[in-house]
């Protein structure tokens, strides 16, 4: 189940990370806005969450952890 | 706490966004 949940989030990196360059950036999540159901706010907030370093730009790494972390959560509800 | 009441809305942020994520992904293939 974990490489399962893994591999998921690969996927949705990928879906995130538009150019393909290994890491998203806040810009990407901006463009995010228009095919997902969140604000520019939102979506900041996200972005902000998931960038643990706060370093600008979201990792495959960080990405991961915030999903498993969802993943986690979803198991409880 | 208003740490963690920060911290429980962006985990419901987050979820909106990976369940939007994942039905973008599972509804386009």
């Amino acid at each position: 189940p974990l490489a399962e949940t893994m591999g998921k989030a690969k996927e949705l990196f990928v879906l995130c990370d538009k150019e393909g360059k290994g890491f998203i950036t806040k810009r990407d999540m901006q463009r995010l806005q228009g095919e997902l159901p969140l604000s520019p706010e939102q979506l900041e907030t996200v972005f902000e969450s998931l960038d643990r370093e706060s370093n600008g730009f979201l990792t495959p790494v960080e990405f991961k952890t915030g999903f498993g972390e969802f993943v986690g959560l979803d198991d409880t509800t | 706490d208003p740490n963690m009441k920060a911290g429980a809305a962006n985990e419901g942020v987050l979820a909106n966004f990976f369940n939007s994520l994942l039905s973008k992904k599972t509804g386009s293939p």
